[in-house]
């Protein structure tokens, strides 16, 4: 049968925006915990 | 320029990047509020200053061509802030 088509996820094929995300998301979830 | 225009520019271009980026950051929606708490704590000096503008344009114009590392620029911006933050952490005494 037909496979379907995935959807693009843009932010997550550039793996430099990728490792940015991840650094950021780590960062305001310390500065979260350390209020 | 004097520093009363520059800082009117550098908000304008901020809040430009905040906007065009809170499209792009929908799935975590807690990194512009970040961001604008980093801007802030940032220092009023460094707020008005030609090297903001730079930063900040250049990040602007990236993000605007290149959407797929709106993280990156982000992140770029955040460090930015981070290094011009009024708040100094006190070095530790040994």
């Amino acid at each position: 049968g037909p496979v379907p088509m995935e959807e693009d996820d843009e932010d997550d094929d550039d793996p430099e925006n990728r490792i940015a995300k991840k650094m950021l998301l780590e960062e305001i979830k310390a500065n979260l915990s350390s209020d | 320029k004097d520093p009363a225009s520059l800082k009117a520019e550098n908000q304008r271009l901020f809040t430009e990047f905040l906007e065009f980026c809170s499209q792009h950051t929908q799935e975590h929606s807690e990194v512009i509020p970040f961001l604008d708490s980093r801007h802030q704590k940032t220092s009023p000096d460094f707020l008005a200053s030609a090297e903001f503008r730079n930063v900040l344009g250049r990040c602007l114009t990236r993000v605007q061509a290149k959407r797929s590392k709106v993280y990156v620029y982000i992140n770029e911006l955040c460090t930015v802030l981070k290094a011009h933050s009024q708040k100094k952490k006190l070095a530790l005494s040994s």
